[in-house]
C-alpha cells in the first residue's frame, strides 16, 4: 500500500464522515446503493463511519458523474482509458467518468461487453483514495490501478486493510480476518479498469 | 450511462474503442526509434507521473521513456525491459483510475521501494 504525499488524512475531530452526490446526475436509489456498500467495506476495518446527506455543499465527500472538462484539470476521455479519479483527505472530491457502460449489478462476469464497468469496484477503489490511499503494486489489492475486464472486485485485500488501519486504526468490531480472494472474472487476459 | 445489469447494454455500444487503442500500434518499439504516437504515449506517461518534463514531446523513443516504461514495468510487476513490449503495450492500454502513480516525483509502489542491489550482497570485513 501508499500514501499520497505527506500521508493526508481526515482529522482524529472528524472521522465520522458524511457524504452526498451531484443533484444535477438524479442517481437513482440503487445507483446510491452501491456507493453505501463501498462505504461500507471500508467502516468494516477501521474506526471511520460514513453517512449520505442530501447537502452536496457541507457533505465531506462530494460524488459526481461527468463528461469532458469539468473543470478540475482532469478532464474525462470518454469511453474507457480514465475511468474515475479522487482527491486526497481532506478534499473529498470524487469524479467518474459519465461516458462509461456502469454497470449497477453484480452479474459482470457473465459480460461479453468489452467496455462493461462495474461500479462497485470502481467506488470502492476510489473511495480508498479520498480516505487517503495512494496506488499499490499488489495485484489483488483494490488499491491496484487496473483490473481485468468482465471482473467484479470490491472485496478488500490484506495490503489495503493494513494501510487503511495504519491512517485510522482499526474498527473494534472487526475480527482480524482478511480476504484473500482473487477477483472474480470469466476471461482474465482482458481489459479493464481501476 | 448506468445499466442494471450487462444484458441491458444496447449492442451497438460495443463498437466503440477506447481511449488508449491507439497505443497498440506501438507494441514493439525499442529505444532509439522514431514512431508516431510515442509522444502521445509520453503525455500518458506524464500524466501518471512517469515522466517529469514539461517540453513538447516528439516521437522519438528517448532515454527518458526507456527510463519511464522501466518504472512503469516495475510497478505493474512486468518485466523489465525499457521496451514497449506487447506486455507492457496491453497493461498500458487498460482503463484505469486517473490518479497518478507517482505523485510529485514520489511512490512507495515496487519503483519507489528500496532493493537490495547485488553490490548489497557483498559484506566488506577487516580481519585481524
Amino acid at each position: 500500500y501508499t500514501f499520497f504525499p505527506g500521508k493526508p488524512r481526515w482529522p482524529q475531530y472528524n472521522r465520522d464522515l458524511t457524504y452526498a452526490f451531484q443533484p444535477e446526475n438524479e442517481l437513482t436509489d440503487v445507483v446510491k446503493g452501491v456507493f453505501t456498500r463501498a462505504f461500507s467495506r471500508w467502516s468494516a476495518v477501521t474506526a471511520l463511519t460514513f453517512t449520505q446527506t442530501d447537502s452536496l455543499a457541507d457533505a465531506d465527500l462530494k460524488i459526481g458523474f461527468f463528461v469532458g472538462d469539468h473543470g478540475d484539470g482532469e478532464p474525462f476521455d470518454g469511453l474507457l482509458g480514465t475511468l474515475a479519479h479522487a482527491f486526497s483527505p481532506t478534499s473529498g472530491r470524487l469524479h467518474l467518468d459519465g461516458d462509461e457502460n456502469w454497470v449497477v449489478s453484480s452479474d459482470i462476469t457473465e459480460a461479453t461487453e468489452t467496455s462493461a464497468v462495474d461500479l462497485e469496484s470502481v467506488a470502492v477503489h476510489e473511495i480508498g483514495h479520498l480516505l487517503g490511499l495512494g496506488h499499490s503494486s499488489v495485484e489483488n489489492a483494490i488499491m491496484y490501478p487496473t483490473i481485468p475486464s468482465r471482473t467484479r472486485k470490491v472485496e478488500l485485500a490484506s495490503d489495503d486493510i493494513l494501510g487503511i488501519q495504519e491512517l485510522y486504526g482499526t474498527n473494534p468490531s472487526y475480527n482480524g480476518s482478511t480476504s484473500t480472494t482473487t477477483p472474480s472474472s470469466e476471461n482474465e487476459g482482458d481489459t479493464v479498469y481501476g | 450511462r448506468f445499466f442494471p445489469n450487462i444484458t441491458s447494454i444496447p449492442p451497438w455500444l460495443n463498437a466503440t474503442h477506447g481511449a488508449w487503442d491507439s497505443f497498440r500500434n506501438l507494441s514493439g518499439c525499442h529505444p532509439g526509434e522514431k514512431a508516431d504516437g510515442l509522444s502521445k504515449l509520453k503525455n500518458y506517461l506524464k500524466h501518471f507521473g512517469y515522466i517529469n518534463s514539461s517540453s513538447n514531446f516528439t516521437d522519438d523513443f528517448d532515454s527518458d521513456l526507456k527510463t519511464a516504461i522501466e518504472t512503469y514495468q516495475k510497478n505493474f510487476n512486468l518485466n523489465v525491459t525499457g521496451d514497449l513490449d506487447p506486455e507492457t503495450v496491453q497493461q498500458i492500454v487498460r482503463p484505469r483510475c486517473g490518479v497518478a502513480d507517482i505523485v510529485n516525483g514520489s511512490t512507495t509502489m515496487n519503483s519507489g521501494k528500496t532493493t537490495q542491489s547485488s553490490n548489497a550482497t557483498h559484506i566488506h570485513t577487516v580481519s585481524h
